[in-house]
């Protein structure tokens, strides 16, 4: 594992807590989209469906278990906890979830590395993550407010799919054939995604004033 | 570690 990788899952991590730490001990997940979530919450179901059976390394096995179990309490708290799911801004999150699902299905069916349902569903893990940052940025558009945690969490996601991006370029120049278009697409195209937040975050950073994305 | 798999990723 080289130190890009590293730094990406490190920083993906500290996405999850930053966000847990949020909802768990200010009790609100104003400026959250449940969308987003519950979409990651697919995202890692459908990825590690092998998590028992494909043993890469003990690393790889915990992570994959706090990124499972993180994805699906968070969206227990958003939708269950009696205090949180108050702050939840359910007018302003209307993304549909299926608008971007079904898509990445149809694209998951077609365009794959092999027609097993582990790949496939792997596949389309793929696809359904490089979009399922979507209803969060409508969502930060629409709040004209756009508190702290949340702005740090939404700029460690995009940073880890920076890092994530390095770490491909890395390992194609030290190891053999290591060529994967459909992960790379997809990844660039997440990443391209946070371009807009990135430019407005630097922004916010350098002239020391509250983040806002315009309308 | 290559040949078509990047599942040693997250």
């Amino acid at each position: 594992m080289n130190i890009f990788r590293l730094a990406g899952d490190m920083t993906h991590l500290a996405s999850v807590l930053v966000l847990l730490l949020k909802i768990h001990t200010i009790k609100s997940c104003a400026g959250i989209s449940l969308k987003t979530q519950e979409l990651y919450a697919l995202v890692f179901a459908s990825r590690y469906l092998d998590i028992f059976t494909h043993y890469v390394s003990f690393y790889n096995t915990v992570m994959k278990l706090i990124f499972l179990g993180s994805a699906f309490s968070i969206v227990w708290y958003i939708r269950r906890h009696k205090l949180v799911r108050r702050s939840y801004d359910k007018d302003h999150d209307t993304f549909r979830h299926y608008f971007i699902v079904l898509p990445c299905l149809i694209l998951a069916l077609l365009i794959h590395e092999k027609f097993t349902f582990r790949v496939v569903m792997w596949t389309f893990s793929l696809y359904l993550e490089a979009v399922a940052i979507l209803p969060q940025l409508v969502l930060l558009q629409r709040t004209r407010n756009i508190d702290n945690l949340t702005g740090q969490y939404v700029f460690l996601l995009g940073a880890y799919r920076a890092l994530y991006i390095l770490n491909w370029v890395y390992r194609y120049f030290t190891e053999p054939h290591y060529v994967h278009w459909i992960t790379w697409i997809s990844g660039l195209i997440q990443t391209l995604l946070y371009a807009d937040f990135f430019y407005y975050y630097f922004q916010s950073w350098k002239n020391n004033v509250k983040l806002e994305l315009p309308a | 570690t290559s040949n078509g798999s990047t599942k040693d990723e997250l």
